[in-house]
């Protein structure tokens, strides 16, 4: 039995926007700790793995692990239904092939379930080490989606190089080339608006485009997103979601032949 | 003249 109640039903909303189009179908597991997800995009480029902690929940029931096989369309289908104000609520029995989502209303005078078929999903889950990474910068969101949806204008890829100076995107394509260089800066008033760079030794690696700026459809669960590189590994881009989780993208860098 | 590995290449498959 799987019971997990979400009061800020939003956030599971602008979950399932952020990951639709870069993940199919994925196994949500359930566990003691928490509520997650781990899936690769087609190509096994990008993965994004994501937690919403159990103690994040109003209430969290979950008597055994659970794996459940979604289609995420669908789900994201069903969860557009729900207000933005509503309280959600995950149920599933244990072994049962399909999945109920409970709306309700802020003022408990509506009351919708919506029920949803699981499926078997064969995915390859990945051993993610902890690492100290060379650079890591933390960064307003917004201002991260800019860069991206900017620099994809002109090229495909992006160099992202973290020194002293700062972090610098670069592109280049056939109508020219563009740089973008953010500086550390401290901001008295809003810890949201700085950016911080914290660096053991300067890194430089090369994405595609098109991939980050899939990520930054999670920029509505957070004012700030962190990206960990260490030379010749994938970046890491981690939005954090407000007291209860996070979800990362890691992205494989483009390498030098 | 980039080459651009799948995520295996980097993190063990479990």
């Amino acid at each position: 039995m799987l019971e997990l109640r979400l009061v800020q039903g939003s956030l599971l909303k602008k979950v399932l926007d952020a990951i639709k189009d870069l993940v199919t179908d994925a196994n949500f597991d359930c566990s003691e700790s928490g509520f997650s997800l781990q899936a690769m995009d087609s190509s096994h480029v990008a993965l994004v793995a994501l937690l919403l902690r159990s103690d994040g929940f109003e209430h969290y029931r979950c008597d055994r692990n659970l794996s459940m096989g979604m289609n995420l369309t669908n789900m994201s289908k069903m969860l557009k239904c729900a207000g933005n104000d509503d309280i959600i609520t995950i149920k599933a029995d244990d072994g049962g092939d399909s999945v109920t989502f409970m709306f309700e209303s802020p003022s408990q005078d509506k009351v919708s379930d919506f029920e949803m078929k699981l499926m078997d999903i064969d995915s390859e889950h990945l051993g993610i080490p902890e690492t100290e990474y060379h650079a890591i910068v933390k960064m307003p969101s917004a201002e991260f989606a800019r860069i991206c949806r900017d620099l994809s204008t002109i090229g495909d890829t992006v160099v992202i190089s973290v020194s002293k100076d700062g972090v610098k995107f670069s592109t280049s394509g056939d109508i020219g080339s563009a740089n973008v260089v953010c500086r550390q800066n401290n901001s008295v008033d809003n810890k949201d608006n700085e950016t911080v760079i914290e660096m053991n030794e300067p890194v430089s690696l090369t994405f595609a485009l098109r991939y980050l700026n899939s990520f930054t459809k999670a920029t509505t669960l957070s004012n700030t997103v962190t990206l960990s590189m260490s030379k010749e590994l994938p970046v890491v881009v981690e939005y954090k979601i407000a007291e209860i989780g996070h979800i990362r993208f890691y992205l494989a860098p483009k390498i030098e032949d | 003249p980039f080459r651009q590995e799948g995520l295996e290449q980097f993190f063990p498959i479990q």
